[in-house]
């Protein structure tokens, strides 16, 4: 790309690889860089590995940008990845974290579906999976896990928005993600999920009413981000479970990362409540990330030490 | 080929009063298409009470307008014409 990447600014896929690539290279003490699968017209995609420990025993799994249009999403895994860096040395509480535990970032899910929506069509929502004998294109990847897959509100129907795919874990960027969860189970102790519009902290269940086990634990936590949150500019989260707080869905990310034994499992829906919608201006990218990012350090060390 | 255009496309606003209005609201994306959710993701989640924001093609704005107004639906329109706002969104010395 000839534009220049900015963590204020909406970045297109092009400028994001290269800062993945460069963020990697520069802070090779902090840094990894791991690739964990291809879309589905074949872009690399790529997880950071943000940590001090190599062989620490407690990690989280932050995903961006699994719904294209979402675009402030990854830019809030961007900022996360340069803040970390940049008060390693300066915060106690950053480098406590970062000592002694990994954060595996994906940047950018849906590679494909963010690249059309910024070349094609701004308010793509799915992935650009055209595996369906139909004409219609993508498939919606929150509701592509295996948990419940295809019932409550997942469509069948290739044309429909929340198109569930043709079986679980069809799309090569769903099975990117369980992979490496799969493989790095143990160490996993919190899944986030970063989305955007409606300004909530969500945790499971999505798929059914039924509160979860750990319910008064989550929603203590939620709560506890939502006040980190509202702390720096006032903003109000609501908090809750999916089913109840929004509506119940099925095969959504959140519910699986659960289900895989991973108690500790939140969807952030960023800013803002509709004035803005997909649309949010680049003037509150800042403001944005700096409020989640307390909520995400709130919940990091609650998990470093009670976990 | 060339980028979609949302010139004089609007993003509407309604909150369902009751459970008449929440199936109108269900039936108007089988009636008027393409109708866009975006909060909820789908009209099959629509429930009382519940802020539904939804884009709407510009050659289909005044249908869905009538119709909003023949079921005495309360509706705002959050994005007048959605192409100007995407022009908004990035830094125009960037664009």
């Amino acid at each position: 790309s000839t534009c220049k990447h900015s963590y204020t600014k909406y970045n297109n896929w092009p400028q994001i690889y290269s800062w993945i690539t460069r963020i990697a290279r520069k802070n090779p003490e902090l840094v990894s860089r791991i690739k964990i699968g291809n879309t589905f017209e074949n872009r690399p995609i790529y997880l950071l590995k943000i940590g001090k420990q190599r062989d620490a025993k407690k990690a989280i799994f932050v995903d961006c940008g699994i719904h294209a249009r979402e675009w402030i999403s990854p830019a809030f895994c961007q900022w996360f990845v340069k803040e970390a860096i940049r008060t390693y040395g300066k915060d106690s509480s950053m480098k406590n974290i970062l000592d002694n535990m990994n954060f595996y970032i994906v940047p950018l899910v849906n590679i494909d579906g963010y690249v059309w929506s910024w070349t094609q069509d701004r308010f793509w929502r799915k992935n650009r999976s055209n595996a369906s004998s139909n004409a219609c294109v993508g498939v919606d990847l929150n509701r592509n896990f295996d948990v419940l897959w295809g019932t409550v509100d997942a469509s069948k129907n290739p044309c429909e928005e929340v198109y569930c795919g043709s079986s679980p874990e069809s799309e090569p960027e769903t099975k990117a993600v369980t992979t490496f969860i799969h493989s790095h189970l143990s160490s996993i102790k919190a899944y986030l999920t970063i989305h955007s519009y409606s300004q909530m902290v969500l945790f499971p269940y999505g798929y059914t009413y039924d509160k979860v086990p750990n319910y008064n634990t989550l929603n203590g936590l939620a709560k506890g981000a939502a006040k980190a949150i509202a702390s720096l500019y006032g903003k109000k989260y609501k908090y809750g479970a999916s089913a109840s707080t929004i509506y119940p869905s099925s095969g959504c990310s959140d519910d699986w990362a659960y289900e895989q034994g991973i108690k500790y499992s939140f969807t952030f829906e960023l800013r803002d409540k509709g004035k803005y919608g997909f649309l949010l201006p680049e003037s509150e990218i800042k403001e944005t990330c700096q409020e989640i990012m307390l909520a995400v350090k709130f919940l990091a060390n609650y998990i470093l030490n009670q976990t | 080929s060339s980028a979609r255009r949302f010139d004089s496309a609007k993003v509407f606003r309604v909150k369902p009063q009751n459970e008449k209005q929440v199936n109108f609201m269900r039936n108007l994306a089988t009636v008027i298409q393409p109708i866009d959710f975006w909060y909820p993701d789908s009209a099959l989640q629509i429930v009382n009470q519940m802020e539904v924001d939804f884009l709407v093609s510009a050659d289909q704005t005044e249908n869905v307008e009538a119709l909003l107004k023949d079921n005495n639906i309360h509706y705002e329109i959050l994005f007048q014409n959605l192409q100007e706002d995407i022009d908004k969104q990035l830094d125009n010395k960037r664009n």
